[in-house]
C-alpha cells in the first residue's frame, strides 16, 4: 500500500505562468490584425483623400476651362452674329439693288423676254412710265451695214425713236441701246439696237410690236445715219463722206448685197428712204410738179 | 475610420460624376466653338 502510494505522483505539475503564455498569444495576433487593419484603412483613406484631392483639382481645372471656352464661344458667337447682320444688310441691299436692276432690265429686255445679267448705265435706271408691251406681239429683226468706226447705235427706219436705255450684255461686248417710238405711250413699239457679235460692222435692230400711226419719216429730216449710209442716199446732211462707206471692191459690193438686205422689211425701208430723200429735194419736187402740171395742162 | 472612408468614397464618387459631366460639357462647348470658328474663317 505504501509502495503504491510512493508510486503515485502527487505533484500537480502546476505551471505558475501558464496564462501568461497561453493568454498573450491571441491578444497579440488580434492586436496585430487590428493594427494592420487600421493601417490599411488609414492608407486607403489617405489614398482616397489623395484621389479626391486630385479629382477635385481636375474638377476645378475643368470648370475653369469650361468658363474660358464658354466666354470664347460667346465672344465668337457675337462676332458671327455681327457678321451675319452685316452680310444680311448687304444682302438685303444687294437684293434690293438686284431687284431694281432686274425690274429695269426686265422692262428693257422685255422685248425678247430674255433676262441677261449686265451692267446698266444711268439711263437704264430710269424706269419707263408705261410698259404695255405684249410679249406675243410681232417681233422683227433687221440688220444694217454700218462703218466699222461708227459708234452710233442708230438705225433710221422712217420712225422717230427716243432712246431710254443702254447696257452691255454678257454675250456681246458692244452696248445695246433701247429705243421707244416717240409716239409712246400710245405706240407700244420698242426696238433694241446692237452691233452683231459676228460682224461688228453690222447693226442688228430688233423691233417689238407694230406702230399704230403713220411713219414720221416724211416729216422728219433724215440726217447722216447708219441707214442712210446703208442706202447711200444722204443728200441732207451726211456726217461722213460717202466714199468711206462705199464698198472698196466688187467682192465687198457682193457682200453688201447679201440676202439680209433683200428682206421685205429692208426693201420697204429702202423705198421709204428714197421717197423721203426725193421729197426733200426741191429740184425733184419742182420737176415732179412740172410733170404733173404738164399732164394736166398739156397746152 | 470606416465611416470616414465611406464618406470619402461617396465624395469621390460625386466628384468623379461631376468631373465626367464637366468633361462632356467641355467637349460639347469645344465642338461648338470650333464649328463657329469654322464658320467665321
Amino acid at each position: 500500500y505504501s509502495s503504491w502510494l510512493d508510486s503515485v505522483d502527487t505533484s500537480l505539475d502546476l505551471n505558475l505562468h501558464p496564462l501568461r503564455f497561453t493568454g498573450e498569444a491571441p491578444v497579440t495576433k488580434e492586436r496585430n490584425y487590428l493594427d494592420h487593419e487600421k493601417v490599411s484603412v488609414k492608407e486607403e483613406t489617405g489614398a482616397l483623400m489623395e484621389e479626391l484631392k486630385r479629382v477635385s483639382a481636375e474638377n476645378k481645372k475643368l470648370t475653369e476651362m469650361l468658363t474660358v471656352v464658354c466666354e470664347n464661344y460667346n465672344t465668337l458667337r457675337g462676332h458671327l452674329v455681327d457678321q451675319m447682320n452685316k452680310n444680311g444688310e448687304k444682302e438685303v441691299f444687294c437684293s434690293k439693288k438686284r431687284k431694281s436692276e432686274s425690274s429695269n432690265n426686265n422692262n428693257m429686255v422685255g422685248i425678247n423676254g430674255n433676262s441677261e445679267s449686265s451692267s446698266t448705265d444711268e439711263e437704264s435706271y430710269k424706269k419707263p412710265k408705261q410698259e404695255t408691251i405684249n410679249k406675243s406681239s410681232k417681233t422683227t429683226r433687221v440688220q444694217v451695214k454700218i462703218g466699222a468706226s461708227d459708234s452710233n447705235l442708230v438705225v433710221k427706219d422712217g420712225y422717230q425713236w427716243r432712246k431710254y436705255g443702254q447696257k452691255v450684255t454678257r454675250d456681246n461686248p458692244c452696248p445695246r441701246a433701247y429705243f421707244k417710238c416717240s409716239f409712246a405711250p400710245t405706240c407700244p413699239v420698242k426696238k433694241k439696237v446692237q452691233r452683231s457679235v459676228e460682224d461688228q460692222s453690222i447693226l442688228v435692230a430688233t423691233y417689238e410690236g407694230e406702230h399704230n400711226h403713220p411713219q414720221s419719216s416724211l416729216m422728219e429730216a433724215t440726217s447722216g445715219t447708219a441707214a442712210a449710209r446703208c442706202v447711200g442716199l444722204t443728200p441732207a446732211a451726211p456726217t461722213t463722206p460717202l466714199d468711206s462707206r462705199k464698198p472698196k471692191s466688187p467682192s465687198e459690193a457682193k457682200t453688201t448685197s447679201s440676202p439680209r438686205f433683200q428682206s421685205p422689211e429692208m426693201q420697204q425701208f429702202l423705198v421709204e428712204q428714197m421717197a423721203s430723200s426725193l421729197t426733200k429735194d426741191p429740184n425733184f419736187t419742182a420737176a415732179l410738179a412740172a410733170a404733173i402740171s404738164g399732164k394736166i395742162f398739156p397746152h | 475610420v470606416k465611416e470616414e472612408t465611406g464618406a470619402l468614397m461617396e465624395e469621390l464618387k460625386r466628384v468623379n460624376a461631376e468631373n465626367k459631366k464637366l468633361t462632356e460639357m467641355l467637349s460639347v462647348v469645344c465642338e461648338n466653338y470650333n464649328t463657329l470658328r469654322g464658320h467665321l474663317m
